[in-house]
């Protein structure tokens, strides 16, 4: 009971207790980082299953295990990154950043920007009154 | 200013939307604002087109040529704002539906423009700033770095280290006062965001991120727009 009540009061333990059996977010714990090769087979089926994936070739889908365990790494560290939300596999478990940047972000940034706002530009937002 | 706000709450956001395998995100950003600032110009929330910025929006920065609106191969929100006014407005989604994809010729009706941009301006670094213009003019178009979103599933998202390049164009909603932090045991503030990944990314399609030091660049590209009410025919 002590180890419960600590572990709600302190979910950082909580990060380094291994759960081979989360699927989705990797809040409570490990999933992901040491898994073995069985594991991560049975996530990826779990993936494939829950975003309706089907993949043309063997090697294709060989290669997007792979992405996907790399990806369970990844969500692992961001975990460790970021502990106040929960990560884990996404729809986008199966992309590599590259791919990922390419078919989903799409946000050209301006040079010579500061802030958000062009130097000198006429559409600087006005500064509001914030204290009532 | 209020310690906790929604536009949400208001009426003045639709449905989360999906941009599909398509680099339209800047489109999606641009026509969140807008609806906002359509609704609190007419009172009435309208689902806007993202397919017209996609189809029709090939603006160009003035001070960079070669940077241009380009469909799914990215964009920039004041850039759509500055077509927006050009053109003299955006359809409804109805009348000009998202296909997620920029092959297509611009179909653009100036007879069913449903919304249509009064001014636009961006918002300095200052997340009071950002608050008060939020709550004052309607949901506003930002940019974001979106590493940690790949992963996301949940909770207030408070990385330790995120890089400041932006690369994602998502929708600032509201705010909220109290998101728990494990890291600082303590309540945390953050911010709420639309974004266009679907209603099965995130929590049901929305991004919670923590407030107070420019985390994932989200303070530092901030748009709001106002709307001119319109007839439509």
């Amino acid at each position: 009971a002590a180890v419960v009540e600590a572990e709600a009061e302190d979910p950082l333990i909580l990060q380094v207790v291994p759960d081979a059996k989360e699927e989705g977010g990797f809040g409570g714990g490990g999933g992901g980082l040491g898994l073995g090769a069985a594991a991560v087979e049975a996530h990826f089926v779990s993936f494939e299953r829950r975003f309706g994936r089907s993949y043309a070739s063997a090697e294709e889908r060989a290669h997007r295990r792979s992405v996907f365990a790399a990806n369970l790494r990844r969500a692992r560290r961001h975990q460790r990154l970021d502990p106040g939300a929960v990560h884990g596999v996404t729809q986008f478990s199966d992309l590599t950043p590259a791919e990922f940047r390419r078919a989903f972000l799409g946000l050209r940034r301006k040079k010579g920007s500061v802030g958000g706002s062009i130097l000198g530009s006429s559409h600087e937002a006005p500064i509001l009154p914030t204290n009532d | 200013l209020p310690s906790d706000f929604d536009w949400r709450d208001q009426g003045a956001v639709t449905g989360v939307k999906n941009q599909g395998s398509c680099g339209s995100c800047w489109s999606f950003s641009a026509s969140g604002a807008l609806e906002g600032a359509n609704f609190l110009a007419t009172g009435k929330l309208k689902s806007l087109s993202e397919q017209q910025l996609v189809d029709c929006d090939h603006e160009c920065d003035p001070s960079e040529a070669d940077a241009c609106d380009q469909g799914c191969n990215g964009g920039l929100m004041t850039t759509a704002f500055e077509y927006l006014l050009k053109s003299g407005g955006l359809e409804s989604e109805a009348d000009y539906p998202y296909t997620g994809t920029d092959g297509g010729s611009c179909k653009f009706d100036k007879s069913k423009i449903a919304a249509s941009v009064k001014n636009f301006s961006v918002v300095s670094i200052d997340e009071d700033q950002i608050a008060a213009n939020l709550v004052k003019h309607g949901p506003l178009a930002i940019g974001i770095n979106a590493v940690f979103m790949q992963t996301y599933i949940g909770g207030v998202s408070c990385p330790y280290i995120c890089g400041r390049h932006l690369d994602h164009g998502v929708l600032l909603v509201g705010y909220g006062s109290a998101g728990y932090s494990p890291i600082r045991f303590k309540e945390k503030p953050y911010w709420i965001i639309k974004n266009s990944w679907g209603e099965s990314w995130g929590e049901d399609g929305y991004y919670r991120i923590c407030r107070g030091r420019n985390v994932c660049g989200v303070d530092s590209m901030v748009s709001t727009v106002t709307a001119i009410q319109t007839s439509q025919k």
